[in-house]
Order: C-alpha cells, then structure tokens, then sequence
C-alpha cells in the first residue's frame, strides 16, 4: 500500500518551530509589535 | 500573562474576517475554535459588519498576532502553512485578546530556569520577562499547563532543553496545545470578566447531593438512586473511577427490582437555550439486561404547555453490558426545557440496572461518530501497533476509516482513509471539501475543563498523488485492497493526516485514557461554503479616513480610539513626545531646567513683592509721621 501523506512531514513542530523554520524574526517568536511596542 | 491597558480589550463579540487567502482546511479549524471559547469563556466571534475594529485572519507567513486590541482598524493575524490547529488558533487569538507568553511573567523565574548557552544565538531577546508595570498575571499561579507556554526546546541550539521546570513532572508538560488550562480561562475570564458563555448549558457528576437540581419524576414505578457503587455493577462511578474514597456517586435505575415494562424518569432541572441546537453526552452503564434501555426524552415549555410537553428524542438500546460507555444524543429545542432520563426494564433476568454519570449539556454540535478503544494500553506495548477504527459514514454519504498508528516511540500519529462505500456511484468525485476533524477525548467530568486534542484535515479536489491520481478519487479506482475483520473486502485509499497526533507523554496525562479506554470523536463535514469570500462591509468609521486627515508629526502613530484620531508618540528612557501631534518634544533635563527655573522665578516674584510691600508700608508711616501735627487738637494746651 502506498504510504499516508503526513501533514507534518514525521517532526512535531510548534508555533515557534514552524516560524523560526520560514525565517521570521518574531518578537517572542510569534508576536507581532506595532510601533510604539517596538520602540 | 496580560498587557496593562484598558485600551488593549476587545468587545466581547470581536468581528473577525476570514480571508481569502487562508487555506481552506485552516477555516473549519479557526471555527472550531471560535467555538471552544464560545463554549468555555464569554468571548464570541462574528463576522465584520463595519465595526470599526477587527481581527482578519490571514494566511501569511507563519503563525502570529498582535498582543492585544491595536484600534488599527483591521488587525491581522496569521494562520500560514501548518498552523491550521485549533489549539495554535486559540494561542493565537489568546495574544490578540491581550495576552503574553506564561513563561515570560515578571515571576517566571521561581518557576523555570532559562538556560541562556543552550538558546540560539541572537535569540534571547525571545525570553524577555516583563515587570509588573508591564503585565498583570490576574493574580493566577504560574502555570504550566498554559496554552501560552513555550515547549522545552524553544528556540534551542542543540538538543538540550532551553526551559527548564523548577518541578521536574513539568517538563514535559510546558507547551501543551490541546487546548485551554483551567488557569487559562481562569486569566480570561478575568480579564473579561466573564461570569457565563454562549454555549455552556450544564454539568454533572453527581458528586454532590442536590443532584444538580435533577428532579425525580412522580409519573414512574421506581426512582433512579444516587450510589457509588452496585454489587452487579459498575463497581465505581466514571468521573474518578473509584480512586477518591467517600466520593465518586452516579443515578442508578435498579431494573432488578421493578417488574418488565416499568420505568424511572430523571428530569434535569430547566434550561434556558440561546443558540437553538444542543449536544446531551453522558457516560451509561448496563448490568441489567440487554433489553433494558434508556429513553432521551426533552420536556419543552411554552407559551401553550406551561407545563411542558414530553418529546421523545432518542431511545439507547443494546447497551453492551459491562462497561462504561460514552454516549451523544443531538437536541434541537429553542423554548426552555428540561432533559429527561427514562429507564425502562426490558424483558428478560436483570440483577442490576442502568447507571448514568458525567452528563454534559452544552449548545455546540455532537460529533458525528464514536470510535470506543478498548483496553488501549495493549496496543501500546506492541512495537507493531496499528489500529483501524470500523467503517463509518459521513452526512454525504462518503465512506471512511481511521487509521492509528502507534508504532514510533514517542507519539501517536493518526490519519483518515476514504474507503469504498455503498453510496460511492451517487457521490462526486474527487472527494470536495469535507473536513474530517479527529479529536481524542480527554474524559474529564466537566467538559470545561476537558482538553482534547483534535486535528482536521480537508479533501482537496485538486489535490495529486505522485502518480498522477486524484488523491480524494474514488478508493475503487485509487485505493488498494483491504479486507474487515469479517472477512469483507473492500478498497481503501491513501490516508492523510499527521505522524505527531499527540505524543505518549501527553497522552498518559489528563484523562485521555480512563479504565483503559480511549474514544476517539469523529467528524466528517462539508464545509464548500467556507470556499466563498466574506462581505467586505464598509466600516462605520476607518482608521484610513480618520488618520487621513490627522498628521501626527515625529514618528508619532495615528489610531482610532472611541471613533477620534489620536496620536502614540514615540518616548525614549528619558525623552518624549507630547502634545496633540507629537508636535512638542520633552525630555528629562528639559523638566529640570523648567522645574528649577520656575522655582527661582517665583522666588524672585516673591522677593520683589516682599521689597515693594515692605517699602510701600514704610513710605506710608513716614509720610503719616510727618502730617500728624497739623491734624492734633491740642487739648489742655496750657497745662
């Protein structure tokens, strides 16, 4: 039988895994700051 | 954690838009989630009509959100590629509702250690904690089981953890998604203060006497008993299997001592519906005998039947003997209503009887279908451990099966099969758009405090396989044979789902596995609907409109507070911006100098209006000296 498709391709990733994996640099990883809270 | 700041809340009703851009798969979870905390905090979702601020959800780059409400207008928050999870859904609107990571709480460091040369370099600005001033942790405890916690490996260099628990037991805990914590909703509820929700109706246990207010009919033979436990069975009650002493009490209608065809009606006490539909799911236990069964009555008011009429919903045969089993029951009443048990003694030797334990009511929808696992832990034990689940139907009429796998070490992965069917010439194909929504259920008594985990997948029609096939195409001409375990053959097509269902530690925790047994809830629908693009309503009052106008001056940021254009300017440590426009700049040697200044001026002002008084009173008496002869009677002269 072929093989199942697996949607996390065999890793178990969290949030931050997934955005630090596109190449975001989030604050706290997943937290996007408008520009006062930037400052 | 929250931010401080009044202006950080949403209403209680936030108006969402779901974009065009989001992955369809990705709509039915964000829904699913909307619906978790419609059922367990009073915050609701509705789709944009105007308001003047909104969150629309987006499918960018990665999973993020802003921390609290913006007045930006329209507030994006992104559900990218693999972030189509209702607990990542729910971590991201907890940050928009105003909420930061736990473990960056001003007093995270009694509770973990951050391991700082474990970290990647040039991120460990991500483990900032925040001072009191700058977040509110709603005077909960820390809390590990937080939806908002980082998992032990965040952001880590090697394979050595970058947080570490001060408590061993959590550190495979941090960084549950499952779902809220109970201090999860703890913090919300406060926040928002929140005493109800949209789609809670009731709970039961039977752990306290008053029985929940449930009401014991006089329209019966026989009563339904409050015990904890039945020489025929159930030994225990569900909500603790026994393992409390003292506690643990279920109903029990005795069918042993009541003649064939007698009943016991249990009448819950009444509820108010809001929404229209209900899902009744309790646990039921049969010693009796097989032809016992449970009638699923409601007792709806109106108007016309003040004292409500009884309408037949369902009646639970051929329940199996011997166990505790999990049953869903839809309901569908919009007047106010009571729920009503009705055992009835079947034909046949009984020694026992019906029990009932952990009712709950709430105004969401039942799932389709129940996938009871038996002495689970068998399995995992067996290094080739794989587990087909029995063929179901979904509300289409497509045909499908479960697949767990259990064979790696760590976790449980778990996928979905098309499968031929009987309806498979009246369907379309390839399969369109049907979410199949897998949720392991964590058998807390309390379905707010129940953490399950799910995860859905959706039918892409368009969707091939390497070979060129249509992925979702009928399992006859897709699918490989298979045979059931009564010999029956039939194709089953490819399954599709995740490898890291949830993982052996997690599984072990809460109540996923209670007396051995595991229930996996199942849900296949059509959601083609999701596939049309949401109205764009024109907004009562645009940031765009209002700040088009309205120039703030030194990087300061326009945004729309209570309907008016208002200006952030920017501030440093010891300088800022001021003033309607950020058109005046302050600085802390400014306040200084000023404060100085003054202070000397008003001395100077006082100094000169002390001289001049003192000269003034002066001049005044000498002149008044120098006049007094002239104005002197001069009595007794001569004298």
């Amino acid at each position: 039988a072929p093989e199942n498709f697996d949607v996390d391709g065999g890793l178990d990733r969290d949030i931050f895994d997934i955005n630090e994996d596109l190449g975001l640099d989030l604050f706290e990883g997943d937290i996007s700051l408008d520009g006062v809270q930037e400052r | 954690n929250s931010i401080v700041g009044e202006g950080y809340r949403w209403p209680h009703t936030i108006p969402y838009v779901l974009d065009d851009s989001l992955e369809m798969n990705a709509r039915g979870v964000i829904l699913e989630a909307f619906e978790r905390y419609r059922l367990k905090t009073c915050i609701d979702f509705k789709p944009w009509s105007g308001e003047a601020n909104y969150i629309s959800v987006f499918k960018g780059s990665g999973c993020w959100s802003s921390v609290g409400n913006q007045h930006v207008g329209k507030q994006n928050l992104s559900i990218g590629h693999n972030c189509d999870r209702t607990a990542t859904v729910q971590h991201e609107f907890l940050h928009a509702l105003g909420f930061f990571h736990e473990q960056s709480r001003s007093d995270r460091d009694d509770y973990v250690s951050i391991i700082w040369d474990r970290i990647t370099p040039g991120k460990e600005n991500n483990f900032k904690a925040y001072t009191d001033e700058e977040t509110d942790s709603l005077n909960v405890p820390y809390d590990y089981n937080s939806v908002m916690h980082y998992s032990k490996t965040a952001f880590q260099i090697g394979s050595e953890p970058t947080i570490v628990t001060r408590i061993s037991d959590f550190m495979d805990v941090i960084g549950q998604r499952l779902d809220f914590s109970d201090h999860d909703l703890l913090k919300l509820n406060r926040l928002y203060n929140c005493s109800s929700s949209l789609s809670f109706m009731d709970s039961c246990d039977f752990e306290l006497e008053n029985v929940c207010g449930m009401i014991q009919s006089s329209e019966d033979s026989a009563d339904w008993q409050r015990v904890s436990q039945v020489p025929e069975g159930p030994e225990s009650d569900h909500s603790n299997m026994g393992q409390c002493k003292g506690s643990g009490f279920f109903m029990h209608f005795s069918s042993s001592s009541v003649n064939v065809g007698d009943t016991a009606v249990l009448e819950s006490r009444k509820l108010y519906p809001k929404r229209g539909f209900q899902c009744l799911q309790f646990f039921l236990y049969n010693s009796g005998h097989e032809n016992d069964q449970l009638d699923i009555y409601i007792r709806e008011y109106s108007g016309d039947n003040v004292n409500g009429i009884l309408i037949l919903v369902e009646e639970i045969k051929d329940i199996p003997l011997g166990s505790w089993q999990l049953y869903h029951v839809t309901l569908k009443v919009t007047n106010k209503f009571r729920v009503v048990f009705r055992g009835v003694r079947g034909a046949g030797d009984s020694l026992g009887g019906l029990s009932i334990d952990d009712i709950n009511l709430s105004e969401t929808q039942c799932p389709h279908h129940t996938w009871h696992i038996r002495n689970f832990t068998q399995y995992l034990s067996d290094p080739n451990g794989a587990l087909f689940s029995p063929p179901f139907y979904s509300s289409k009429g497509y045909a499908f099966q479960i697949y767990m796998t259990l064979t790696n070490l760590t976790k449980i992965g778990i996928y979905f099969h098309l499968i031929s069917g009987a309806n498979d010439d009246q369907l379309q194909w390839p399969c369109p758009w049907q979410q199949a929504t897998m949720t392991i259920l964590d058998q807390n008594p309390d379905i707010r405090q129940r953490m399950s985990n799910g995860r859905s997948i959706t039918t892409d029609p368009s969707l091939t396989s390497d070979d060129g096939n249509y992925f979702w195409d009928r399992p006859s001409k897709v699918g490989t044979e298979a045979f059931f375990p009564n010999g029956t053959q039939f194709k089953r097509s490819r399954g599709y789902g995740s490898s890291s269902f949830i993982t052996y530690e997690r599984l072990k925790s809460r109540d996923f596995i209670k007396g051995n047994d595991v229930y996996i809830l199942l849900t296949v629908e059509d959601i083609s609907h999701l596939n049309s693009t949401q109205d764009e309503p024109v907004p009562t009052s645009s940031v765009s409109d209002l700040c088009a106008f309205f120039r703030c001056e030194n990087d300061g940021i326009c945004l729309v507070r209570n309907g008016n254009a208002e200006c952030r300017c920017p501030s440093g440590e010891d300088w800022w911006y001021m003033g309607k426009r950020c058109e005046k700049r302050g600085s802390r040697r400014d306040t200084i100098v000023i404060a100085t200044s003054s202070t000397a001026a008003v001395f100077a002002l006082m100094l000169v209006i002390t001289l001049v008084s003192v000269y003034c009173t002066r001049k005044k008496y000498r002149k008044e000296a120098g006049s007094h002869p002239a104005n002197t009677t001069l009595e007794n002269q001569y004298a």
